[in-house]
């Protein structure tokens, strides 16, 4: 049975995409099957995997307009690739009963032969978001080690909530991990222990320090761990990776 | 007249905020009058500028509810806040005819006595962009010298157009503006060619360094003109300001 973890921070740019692509990467090269669902807009995970002009996008998926098919990327690594067409979801779906369901009942086929799904979301907690949400076993948040990038935090932990009461009661942090860290400079410490006395041991003490190579990868086309396999973005996206699976979610 | 200038990329952190929060504070220490108005759900723009509880925010002036009014925040800089209401406004008016038309409606009233309405904007092109650059003379695109800030850009070209096309004709770019550069990283530069290869002399010849005050300033409730005046960050934003005025728009 997959276990499905959505990547999620309506703060944008603090690493959702290159947290989700890592992630997954990771996965699959321990020998787990796992399918990156990209589920913003932006595509920027997709352009990260190298893949242009996709038949099959997740859009197609949600609308029930083809069945469920992905692209395989590498040795256990399938994507299912974004959409332009995403940006117009939320509106075309508004009326729609359950519409939170979507992507939960879209993915079911795929649960019985996946280990791992991972869901890479957009920077706002609209639908799109909440249908990962609603599907998810578990959500993971990246953050930057700046003011901007927590303090809307609180506005992301009501909607997680909601979520839990009325979709998805089972939806659990999997945990926050800090990204672009840097623990010589104060205001990144400091962060980290905000933080850290507001979810205590949820904050991965895996931490992934700016890494050139993490920003030179997307245009390879290639994850890190096939770009630059011993930049320390690969050797700490492997140690999360680890930290991620002791927890034996 | 107010010359209006939407700040805007669908991509997340690339600098939207601080450029918006920066070059309003640069403008109104040169002695223009300037409104800033936080069109993001996030409110990021008002709370790095230590607005707390606004008793006015932009969703009720667009829904019509009250009077355009703002907050001084300093001599020469109000703010119009933002409000989390705002992530609905899409959806709410989805049926109102003319909807891209209801921020410059809204920002009329301004017009005759503020001579600079910067509009900062969310992680996407939805309807609060639309009005925004409905509503604008200029837009400045803040871009980080990464691969996944630039991928989405004919997107954002295309969005555009459209807007020029049917509802603000004179809707002009006034330039691309570096974030967090550093021209020794080879990405870095490499980028900056790809963008002055498409859009020429539209790349601002300033550029903005990573500079950690620019992080911090946020957590102060103040523009880094008064957090660190002499910060590197200040600098390189009053020359960008200043390159800026040199347009004269
Ligand atoms: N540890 C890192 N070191 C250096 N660059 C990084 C690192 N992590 C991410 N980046 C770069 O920073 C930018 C933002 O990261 P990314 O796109 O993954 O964030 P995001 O949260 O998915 O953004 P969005 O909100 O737009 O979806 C990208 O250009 C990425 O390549
Ligand atoms: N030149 C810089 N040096 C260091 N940090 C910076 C710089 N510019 C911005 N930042 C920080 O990077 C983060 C992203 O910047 P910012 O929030 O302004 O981007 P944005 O495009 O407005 O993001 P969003 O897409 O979420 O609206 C913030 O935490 C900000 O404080
Ligand atoms: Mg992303
Ligand atoms: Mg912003």
């Amino acid at each position: 049975m997959a276990k499905i973890i959505s990547i999620i921070n309506q703060k944008g740019g603090v690493g959702k995409t290159t947290t989700s692509v890592s992630l997954s990467s990771a996965l699959s090269k321990k020998g787990y099957k796992v399918l990156l669902v990209d589920l913003d807009a932006q595509q920027n995970a997709t352009t990260s995997l190298g893949v242009i002009e996709p038949g099959i996008n997740v859009y197609s998926v949600l609308k029930g307009q083809v069945k469920l098919d992905f692209i395989e990327v590498s040795e256990n690594l399938y994507l299912l690739p974004s959409s332009l067409d995403l940006a117009a979801f939320e509106l075309e779906m508004a009326l729609e009963p359950g519409k939170e369901y979507l992507l939960k009942e879209s993915l079911l086929p795929a649960t019985s032969h996946i280990d791992y799904i991972i869901i890479d979301c957009s920077p706002n907690l609209g639908l799109l978001t909440i249908n990962a949400l609603t599907a998810s076993d578990y959500y993971v948040c990246p953050v930057l080690p700046h003011h901007l990038s927590i303090s809307g935090f609180s506005t992301l932990i009501q909607v997680v909530d909601k979520v839990r009461k009325r979709l998805n009661p089972g939806l659990e942090l999997a945990g926050i991990v800090m990204t672009q860290f840097n623990r010589h400079k104060v205001l990144h410490r400091d962060t980290a222990e905000v933080i850290k006395s507001h979810f205590g041991n949820k904050l991965f003490t895996s931490t992934i320090p700016e890494n050139i190579a993490l920003a030179e990868a997307p245009s390879s086309g290639k994850p890190i761990f096939d770009y630059a396999p011993q930049s320390n973005g690969a050797i700490e996206y492997m140690k999360l990776t680890e930290e991620l699976l002791n927890l034996n979610l």
